[in-house]
């Protein structure tokens, strides 16, 4: 059962002057980031639920909260061979950067919109393989690039691909890794100077 | 040798190709450009002096001069270049804890900066208030505008309030403002918009310039009542290193808000990405 009323509760406390401008003692700050965390946890468990739900079909949903510093177990781990490794029981996945992920061939990415009108948006997903196929909801194939990244850095590449989604409505793109030999697979066109 | 430009359908960004640094942005669908230098430089926390004892801290924001010093000092930033179909952008390395990647997809009019700053080093005692500057040639007469607590977007003047008359004592810290989602300076034909994906301190400190406050870190508490500084550590126990956007739109005064309202409710709300195995078996209702 997922619940949303732990966030509610720490944003509640949240609207404390200190959490909203920051000038609490530095283990309060601590304490409202762990009411947070705690409230988004169990909130994706509820959104897991709700997916599951809408789209008909049960997964190990994963929430890569740190996207945004390029780390995402599930989509780091889905480029190497699959091993015998299964998934975890339930409908959702624990996050976090040590979060035993299934080694996948393929992962499919959901994108909310919580907006009123379409979206079109970038997504940038840390992977480590060279090439891969997506395909949109209609299973027509979508653009996307392996973008090296900075010289030097570690393996995991950006793959982008510009995903769109209905108002306040959600879209599932597939995305399964091709070999060097797959026919699909295009010349690597990316440039660094 | 340093990139020169980028580009898609809908803008073209040059560099400067001795510096490395943003030189100009042009609007394509407009056929308009400005001369636009952006960089991060750092304000030098006050701990008071003889004019006022206020340190700068979690409640004050009181930098000890009215000129912040370069991140990148004299050097040259440097820069490399990725380009395929689907992004172009340039990697610019201000310092070893500064650096930012300006970005254009394809199809987006509009110019990403993913700004990447922390830890702040202060092995040299002094605390820092880090911004990001963009400096134009435009003639915005004292004049500023920032959305305060995201409501409305309010005409700011330097040195200069509507309620009463103000004698400026701190020529920066009295004419920051707070900025929920954007900032913007324009003249009677050109407006340059920065949207903000948080909460952040802003202003217009001389005509033409624009710069918002992305990290702080300072070592003396500013005696309002927190009893600590304002110097958060990561889980290594080093400084926060925190990462952030800033979204740059470049349009005439009469349809840039047609663009930025749009664009800020998206950074607001942004989508939310869902990752999964795939192929899970059916689930049944009930």
């Amino acid at each position: 059962p997922g619940d949303s009323s732990v966030l509610r509760e720490a944003v509640a406390v949240a609207q404390h002057h200190d959490a909203v401008s920051g000038t609490e003692k530095q283990h309060v700050a601590n304490d409202y980031a762990r009411q947070l965390a705690a409230g988004w946890d169990s909130c994706q468990l509820l959104v897991a639920n709700a997916l599951a739900s809408l789209s008909g079909s049960k997964e190990n949903f994963v929430f890569c909260n740190a996207l945004n510093v390029s780390v995402c177990p599930l989509t780091e781990a889905a480029s190497r061979v699959s091993t015998a490794s299964g998934g975890l029981g339930g409908l959702w996945a624990p996050t976090g950067a040590n979060a035993p992920c299934p080694s996948v061939p393929q992962f499919t990415v959901l994108l909310y919109n919580p907006l009123g009108r379409p979206m079109s948006w970038p997504i940038r997903l840390p992977v480590n393989g060279v090439s891969y196929a997506v395909t949109d909801p209609q299973g027509q194939p979508v653009p996307s690039e392996v973008s090296p990244g900075r010289p030097l850095r570690p393996p995991h590449l950006p793959l982008l691909f510009q995903a769109s989604a209905p108002p306040l409505g959600f879209s599932t793109f597939t995305v399964s890794r091709l070999s060097r030999r797959d026919p699909r697979m295009p010349p690597t066109r990316t440039r660094v100077v | 040798s340093q990139p020169r430009e980028i580009q898609n359908e809908h803008v073209r960004v040059l560099f400067d190709p001795l510096t490395g640094h943003l030189k100009e942005i042009q609007n394509l669908d407009k056929s308009i450009s400005l001369p636009v230098f952006q960089s991060f430089y750092w304000y030098n926390a006050s701990i008071g002096n003889d004019k006022s004892l206020q340190a700068s801290g979690a409640y004050i924001f009181r930098p000890n001069s009215s000129e912040p010093i370069p991140v990148a000092g004299s050097k040259q930033v440097s820069t490399y270049l990725v380009k395929n179909a689907l992004v172009q952008e340039v990697h610019q390395n201000f310092s070893s804890w500064c650096s930012q990647v300006v970005r254009l997809r394809a199809g987006q009019p509009y110019l990403e900066l993913e700004w990447t700053v922390g830890p702040i080093p202060v092995e040299d005692g002094w605390g820092k208030e880090i911004i990001s500057r963009f400096e134009t040639t435009l003639q915005t007469d004292a004049r500023f505008y920032t959305d305060s607590n995201g409501r409305q977007v309010l005409e700011r003047r330097r040195d200069y309030r509507p309620t009463w008359n103000l004698s400026q004592t701190e020529p920066v810290a009295g004419n920051y403002y707070p900025v929920n989602s954007r900032i913007f300076i324009k003249d009677k034909k050109f407006q340059l918009t920065v949207l903000t994906d948080r909460s952040q301190g802003g202003s217009s400190i001389f005509d033409g310039s624009l710069e918002l406050m992305v990290h702080r870190r300072l070592l003396y508490d500013d005696n309002r009542g927190v009893g600590e500084p304002l110097a958060e550590l990561g889980a290594d126990k080093q400084g926060l290193v925190v990462r952030g956007r800033h979204l740059v739109l470049l349009d005439t005064v009469e349809s840039a808000a047609d663009r930025h309202r749009l664009l800020a409710q998206e950074l607001f709300m942004a989508p939310y990405t869902v990752l999964a195995p795939g192929g899970g078996p059916s689930y049944r209702h009930g």
